[in-house]
């Protein structure tokens, strides 16, 4: 699945 | 990386220096919640655990250390050493009510159904109502140190900065993060009103007070 968060945000 | 997002993570940096400037020259935390500061160490702690097991960028992970840091050092300068200035009676804003509804929202807005990612989700949604203990501690007094107020400008500055950033990331990776978008808008628009009084009061030389 296609995760739509930006894991690279602070 | 953008310039909004990385200008939106500069504001952030200021605001915890003008913060630690303002406890350390005037050698007191007077106008600044308790309960905001506190939160703060919670959205971070559960926010940035991913620092232990996902890796994104040396940049990432030292802001990730320094946010975890610095706001409990807040904590420390204002429970210990800077205690007899803390006045709790006008800190009083009920923390229960932004602790529950974030849980139950992390609870039902969540990217995966784990551990990890319901915490994300919490953090998201409690760092965007953290700041309502010291905003209705300024409501109660009615004004503030100039200093104070330009922490809170640079804090809400970040995440109205993360609004172009997000949209840029749209039309650029073609992607959206529901959740840190509307906690986000919900986030910068609890600082509009703030704003109006500091564009409107401060920033042309007068002091910050509210109507009565």
């Amino acid at each position: 699945s296609v995760s739509l968060k930006f894991h690279d945000e602070l | 990386m953008n310039i909004f997002r990385f200008l939106g993570d500069l504001s952030h940096l200021a605001s915890i220096f003008i913060l630690l400037h303002k406890i350390q020259t005037t050698r007191s935390c007077r106008g600044i919640s308790f309960r905001t500061q506190a939160l703060y160490v919670v959205v971070f702690i559960a926010r940035y655990l991913d620092l232990f097991f996902r890796y994104v960028s040396l940049y990432n992970s030292a802001m990730k250390l320094f946010f975890i840091a610095s706001s409990c050092y807040i904590l420390y300068l204002m429970k210990i050493r800077y205690r007899p200035t803390h006045d709790p009676s006008i800190d009083t804003f009920r923390v229960e009510y932004l602790l529950a509804p974030c849980l139950i929202l992390a609870l039902i807005f969540n990217y995966k159904f784990n551990f990890a990612e319901v915490l994300w989700s919490f953090s998201i949604w409690l760092e965007a109502v953290a700041i309502l203990p010291q905003l209705f501690m300024l409501q109660r007094t009615g004004e503030a140190e100039n200093i104070t107020t330009h922490y809170l400008a640079a804090l809400g500055a970040y995440r109205a900065l993360y609004i172009p950033n997000w949209i840029y990331r749209y039309f650029t990776e073609g992607l959206v993060d529901p959740i840190a978008v509307t906690a986000g808008i919900v986030q910068t628009g609890l600082y509009l009103d703030f704003f109006y009084v500091y564009f409107t009061k401060v920033l042309q030389g007068q002091k910050f007070e509210l109507p009565a």
